[in-house]
C-alpha cells in the first residue's frame, strides 16, 4: 500500500538552475497526481521560505502549481490528470519493480 | 537515512503522509531488494 518515487525537474520544461532537486519520496498508493503537486508546491515554498511558517506556506500553496509528467519511452513526456492515485499511475505506466520516476515542472 | 522529513498533505477532505530523505540509499526497500 506504499508507492516509493523518484521526484525530478523535467529535464526540458525546467532549466538546472530553477529547480536542480531530485527528491526521494514514499506515500500511501492512495495519493493522488495533485496531492504529489500540492506536496511540492509546499516544499518549495518552505525552501524558499516565502511563505514562512509550514502554517502560512499550507495556505498559499496550490496543487495547480506543478505540473506532473512521467516519461513514456525515450525523450516522450506524459501529463498525468490530476486525480490519478499514484497506485493507478504505478500500474498503468510504470509496471517495474523500482521507485516510480515522475517529472515535474511549473504549470 | 538519518533526516526523514514528513509531510501531510490534505486535499477533499483526503489526507496523506509523504515521507522524503535526503539521500535514495537506505530509504527505497525495492532497491534494497535488488
Amino acid at each position: 500500500s506504499e508507492i516509493e518515487l523518484i521526484f525530478c525537474p523535467h529535464p526540458l520544461l525546467v532549466s538546472s538552475q530553477q529547480y536542480s532537486q531530485t527528491r526521494y519520496v514514499k506515500t500511501t498508493a492512495k495519493a493522488t497526481v495533485d496531492h504529489l503537486s500540492k506536496y511540492l508546491a509546499l516544499r518549495v515554498a518552505l525552501e524558499e521560505g516565502s511563505s514562512g511558517t509550514p502554517e502560512g506556506a499550507l495556505r498559499h500553496v496550490s496543487e495547480k502549481q506543478f505540473t506532473i509528467y512521467i516519461s513514456t519511452a525515450a525523450g516522450q513526456f506524459t501529463t498525468l490528470n490530476g486525480s490519478l492515485t499514484l497506485e493507478l499511475v504505478n500500474q498503468k505506466f510504470w509496471k517495474l519493480c523500482k521507485p516510480l520516476e515522475l517529472f515535474y515542472a511549473p504549470t | 537515512p538519518e533526516e526523514v522529513i514528513v509531510t501531510d498533505i490534505t486535499i477533499n477532505s483526503l489526507t496523506v503522509t509523504f515521507r522524503e530523505a535526503l539521500v535514495a540509499r537506505g530509504f527505497f526497500r525495492s532497491w534494497e531488494m535488488e
